[in-house]
């Protein structure tokens, strides 16, 4: 068709807890192979950190004062305008678009039905033994099951035999495989570009995860927060009391007292453990994801984002609910689809056998280099036009400042060209690299970019040194 | 969109959250207050160096705030505390930048 595929990968709940981001506890190979073909966004904010409203901003391209949506109890186009989303815009333009897993959050901020017929080509995906998420699958101490926060599991004793992303990743896998083999029988050429969104539900809690992914974070080797405790002159309004957490049967069973805690250090290392293992855990199955869509469809913008952050434990608190930097800062990254036209290869090696079995851990811990960097602030809402931009869809107008009566606009800004800078650089690093030029050519050839890059300080350093002619 | 087209970067990102009220122990949902009770909401600023927070009493019918009645107020200094542990907010010498991001 001419036009890019794109994949919108969100993770429920993931504050930048990834290799790519700095974090060396962390274990994300198959994210940072992402990152280090794209642009790592560093200092990227959700609009508020509760699920519902942060997926109804972000997948609107407006903040939470114009979708009027700040829980999860009523429908933005019921309740604030009729406003066009992000799937629904490339589907009004061409694309046939298909979600798999949470994209919206489900209920009635959704309408029940993830936003059809508007802003789907076809019905969404949710993974069956998702329905089993409140079930009391968790081995306790006494050696029966409950419904805890801290939850490794054996996959296959699992209800349905199976874990909610799990499932939702092999669908989406085989859904790309499907769509590979309808390509191969069009007589007339590629079908239609697809959008493809793809929701994670871990590391929301519970923290459900196979439990071999525990190997990874050996619990003496899992550090507390540095910064555990109230701060001086945290106005109170301020506070996050953590119910979603005090509401499970481990942390009842603590005894925490209402509304500051603490949680006792020794099961404050558990969470934490829990949470890196978790997210290690999807990481895997993104590998899974990645590798398919690598293998099928090189000509793929591939978008990544958190839904929000979440505390663990910094100023004596746990989950979002609140403005703090790690309730409000996610993980955002982009790799622009035109690597494929300079024909790099992707060097992905993360396809695997068994997605719930995790890879061996690197004997020395050293975070991974992203791509690019780019450390100047972003938003959520600036994911929806920066989309449309890469993909080369009609630009979206900026939204006037009461814009409830207007379809589409966008209340973010387009970092496409950011994207656009970094991708050629990235391209012809990986040039360079694949024909064994030396430096010096490279160096020479890239005079005018690095004009580019030192107008903008914002580029982080290192890439920018990488990039001076010798 | 020619405008939106230029931006190469911000200078600032927003973010709220709702309270029923200022209490938690008086309000045991504050953490995820119904949008009916909710009567409190934090916007924060956040720019290279600073996150200011303004708790405002907030209108549930007009989902608009008041800006004249301030509940609280937060003021971080990334460069001197990033992990957010000191609430500058009542420091004379952060006075200025205080109404500046106000």
């Amino acid at each position: 068709s001419g036009q890019p595929n794109v994949l919108l990968i969100i993770v429920d709940d993931l504050r930048p807890a990834l290799g790519c981001y700095g974090d060396t506890l962390a274990f994300t190979p198959h994210v940072d192979a992402l990152a280090s073909h794209g642009t790592v966004f560093t200092r990227a904010y959700a609009q508020q950190a509760l699920c519902g409203p942060s997926r109804t901003s972000f997948l609107t391209s407006r903040r939470p004062d114009t979708t009027r949506l700040y829980d999860v109890h009523s429908y933005w186009r019921r309740h604030a305008g009729n406003f066009t989303t992000l799937p629904q815009y490339f589907k009004e333009h061409g694309y046939h678009t298909a979600a798999a897993g949470k994209v919206f959050h489900p209920g009635i901020v959704s309408n029940q039905s993830d936003d059809q017929p508007y802003s789907w080509s076809e019905t969404p995906y949710h993974p069956p033994t998702q329905a089993h998420k409140q079930d009391p699958v968790c081995l306790g101490a006494d050696g029966s099951l409950h419904t805890n926060i801290y939850c490794p599991v054996k996959v296959s004793d699992q209800p349905g035999g199976s874990l909610p992303d799990i499932e939702t990743t092999r669908h989406s896998t085989a859904w790309l495989e499907e769509w590979a083999e309808r390509d191969e029988r069009a007589t007339n050429g590629p079908s239609q570009p697809f959008f493809f969104a793809v929701g994670y539900h871990k590391p929301h809690i519970p923290l459900k995860f196979p439990r071999e992914f525990l190997e990874l974070f050996p619990i003496d080797t899992v550090p507390l927060a540095p910064n555990r405790w109230l701060p001086k002159g945290l106005p109170s309004v301020a506070w996050n009391p953590w119910n979603d957490l005090r509401s499970r049967e481990d942390i009842a069973a603590l005894n925490v007292s209402f509304p500051y805690g603490p949680m006792p250090d020794f099961y404050a290392r558990y969470i934490r453990q829990g949470y890196y293992a978790a997210m290690s855990y999807t990481d895997s199955l993104i590998g899974d994801l990645l590798a398919t869509v690598d293998r099928l469809f090189p000509d793929t913008i591939v978008a990544f984002i958190g839904d929000h952050g979440w505390s663990l434990g910094e100023h004596q608190e746990w989950s979002k609910f609140s403005n703090f930097e790690v309730a409000t800062r996610v993980p955002f990254i982009i790799r622009n689809w035109r690597r494929a036209e300079a024909n790099v290869s992707l060097s992905t090696p993360h396809a695997q056998t068994t997605p719930h079995t995790p890879p061996r851990r690197r004997t020395k811990r050293s975070s991974a280099r992203p791509g690019v960097e780019y450390s100047g602030l972003v938003e959520l809402v600036d994911l929806f036009p920066t989309l449309v931009d890469l993909a080369g869809l009609p630009a979206l107008e900026q939204c006037p400042s009461d814009s409830h009566k207007v379809q589409v606009c966008t209340e973010g800004v387009s970092l496409s060209r950011i994207v656009n800078t970094n991708q050629q650089e990235i391209e012809r690093e990986a040039e360079i690299k694949k024909h064994g030029k030396d430096r010096e050519s490279f160096g020479a050839s890239n005079v005018e970019s690095n004009a580019i890059l030192s107008q903008n300080t914002n580029f982080d350093h290192t890439m920018k040194n990488r990039l001076m002619p010798p | 969109k020619e405008r939106n087209r230029n931006i190469k970067t911000k200078t600032a990102a927003f973010s709220q959250y709702p309270r029923p009220g200022p209490i938690p122990s008086k309000n045991p949902d504050s953490d995820q207050p119904h949008t009916s009770d909710t009567t409190i909401m934090g916007y924060s600023v956040r720019t290279d160096r600073f996150r200011f927070t303004a708790w405002l009493r907030f209108d549930n019918i007009t989902y608009r705030p008041d800006w004249d009645h301030i509940v609280a107020e937060e003021l971080y200094d990334h460069k001197i505390d990033p992990s957010e542990d000191r609430n500058l907010v009542g420091k004379g010498s952060y006075a200025r930048k205080r109404k500046a991001l106000f």
